[in-house]
Order: structure tokens, then C-alpha cells, then sequence
């Protein structure tokens, strides 16, 4: 039996600009995650549970776009979602629309292993979260500044944005970097705003 | 968006992937990261998370074609995702990360960076972005 292995990821599509310290920030966050499901590994965790760990450090940690420093929609609002998948029987659960759960991917393996379906969203996510009694707070919890700045830029541009972590630079140094129309699936990113 | 994927020493196989979406997305859109065999797969063979152009994701079926295109096509873990990556993402933007049931660890991504890490309990282990 060959050994085992983990991968993490925090998003694509990154800011060439984006200021050294951000990025050794970055890197330290995922190399405390990789260490934590190395950990859990050598302990004979199966890796179902271990990604579930890792992603849920993950969430935790405003710094990319999931959990705590979600992307905000138009409205300002932080609208999650997750899957998780185990491999061997190909078991699945995924969960979108959260804006209480504190740890989605946890709700997504409640949907796998403690309800019949695969997939649960919105209100009724909401409420088998309730019943299932996993932690909630309330939607400001997962708001940042840097986000609602990302927002106010976004509007700006009339565009949507991706996983981009802009510098904290002032704004005059932002909208620089959102000057260049952003394509999306070849066609200007304008073409989805009103999508 | 954030992921991970793991095989443990077992050699069964896992994904998981979590996101807010886009910046200044519609209320209600959906992105490819809960959808299985798009953002996120896992089998017998191996274990994959998807992030960057949700859309492209979607359409490409990204998760489940690295899966495919090494179950009929006989590829190893990272011929196949550079191969989806490559050829599936039409001009879609998108990054991976993936593991295979025989240990092995492998990422591709078509963006400017990709925030990732990765380890074997051979002890390779790298952390990285561009």
C-alpha cells in the first residue's frame, strides 16, 4: 500500500501585485493547515475526516474566500456554500445559500452522512443545520473590511470579481488593478453583471 | 475558495471544497464548488478540488473528467490534470488540486498563481503561489 498524501488549495487567480507579506501570509496559513492534516494522517485518520478538518481551519481564517472573509454578493451579504466526497463508495454532500453556518463543509458532511440526499441549499439548509445543531452565528460574523472594500471596488467596476486578494494599498491602487476589463469564459466579465 | 484532498494511508481517497463565490455575485448563484463531479470528486482512483472561474468549472466538469481521463484513458494522476487543464477549460480561468489512491499528489492551474501546499508521507512537501 503506497503511502499517503494531501493536498490544500486557497483559491486561484491571484493578484501579481499582491505585497510580499500577504503572500508569506498566505503561505504560512496553508502550511499550518498541511501540518494539521499531516498530523492527523500519521494518526490514522481517514481522509475523509481530514480534509473535513483541514477545510474547517480554513474557513476559520478570514484570509481566503470561504467561511469568515467570504466574497460579498451585490448585496454585501456572505451567501456560502461546500461539497465533501469520500472516495471508496463514492459517498457525496454538499450544502449552498449558508449565511449562518459557521463551518459549511461540516454541514455538507452532516448532509452525507445524516440525511438521505446529497444536496441541501438555502432555507432548507438553514434548517436541517438547526436540527442537526452545528454551530451558527450571524451573517456580520463572516464579513470583513477588506471585503466590503473588495465590494465598493467590484461596484466601481461594474464587474465580478474572483479569488483575487488585492493589496491593501489604497483604493487609487486598486481600481488600477480591476482597469483591465476581466474576461470570464472568454467574454468581457461585464457580460455577467446583469446575470 | 479553499480545498483539500487527501489520501490516507489506506489509499482511500477524499475531497472537500468550501467557498463564498464571487465578489459582488447575484444572491441565489450557484458556483461550481458544491457541485459534485464539477468543483469536487472523490472515487477509487482519486480525489479532486476545483477553484477560479465557477462557470468554466461547471461547464468542463472538471473534478470528475481528471477521474475520467485516467480511468479510460489509463493516464497517471498528473498527465491527467494537466491534460483537463489544458484541454477542457475552453478559455475558462481555474486551478486544481488532486491526489491518487497510489499516493501521489499533483496541482495545475491556467491563472496567474494558485495559493497551494502539498505533502507525501515520503516527505515531499511544498507550499506555493506563482
Amino acid at each position: 500500500m503506497a503511502g499517503w498524501a494531501i493536498a490544500v488549495h486557497g483559491g486561484a487567480g491571484v493578484d501579481p501585485n499582491l505585497p510580499l507579506d500577504r503572500q508569506e501570509e498566505a503561505k504560512k496559513l496553508l502550511a499550518r493547515c498541511l501540518n494539521l492534516g499531516i498530523d492527523a494522517l500519521r494518526s490514522d485518520h481517514p481522509a475523509i475526516d481530514v480534509v473535513e478538518l483541514v477545510v474547517r481551519e480554513l474557513e476559520s481564517d478570514p484570509l481566503f474566500n470561504s467561511g469568515r472573509g467570504s466574497a460579498l454578493t451585490e448585496d454585501g451579504t456572505v451567501e456560502m456554500e461546500a461539497s465533501i466526497m469520500d472516495g471508496p463508495k463514492r459517498r457525496c454532500g454538499a450544502v449552498s445559500g449558508l449565511t449562518t453556518v459557521k463551518n459549511p463543509i461540516s454541514l455538507a458532511r452532516l448532509v452525507m452522512d445524516k440525511s438521505p440526499h446529497s444536496y441541501l441549499a438555502f432555507s432548507g439548509a438553514e434548517e436541517f443545520a438547526r436540527q442537526q445543531g452545528v454551530e451558527m452565528v450571524c451573517n456580520d460574523y463572516f464579513i470583513t473590511e477588506e471585503n466590503v472594500g473588495m465590494l465598493k471596488l467590484a461596484k466601481e467596476a461594474n464587474s465580478i470579481l474572483f479569488d483575487y486578494r488585492i493589496p491593501n494599498a489604497g483604493l487609487e491602487k486598486c481600481s488600477a488593478s480591476v482597469e483591465t476589463p476581466l474576461q470570464m469564459n472568454g467574454l468581457p466579465i461585464s457580460v455577467y453583471a446583469p446575470e | 475558495t479553499v480545498g483539500c484532498v487527501v489520501v490516507d494511508s489506506q489509499g482511500r481517497c477524499a475531497a472537500a471544497t468550501s467557498t463564498g463565490g464571487l465578489m459582488n455575485k447575484r444572491s441565489g448563484r450557484i458556483g461550481d464548488s458544491p457541485l459534485i463531479g464539477a468543483g469536487t470528486y472523490a472515487c477509487g482512483l482519486c480525489g479532486v478540488s476545483c477553484t477560479g472561474e465557477g462557470e468554466a468549472i461547471i461547464r468542463g466538469t472538471l473534478a470528475r473528467e481528471v477521474a475520467a481521463v485516467m480511468e479510460y484513458k489509463g493516464m497517471g494522476l498528473q498527465e491527467a490534470v494537466s491534460y483537463v487543464v489544458e484541454e477542457r477549460l475552453d478559455e475558462g480561468k481555474a486551478g486544481l488540486i488532486a491526489v491518487s489512491s497510489n499516493g501521489e499528489v499533483a496541482c495545475g492551474f491556467n491563472t496567474t498563481g494558485m495559493f497551494r501546499g502539498c505533502a507525501t508521507e515520503a516527505g515531499f512537501m511544498e507550499v506555493g503561489i506563482w
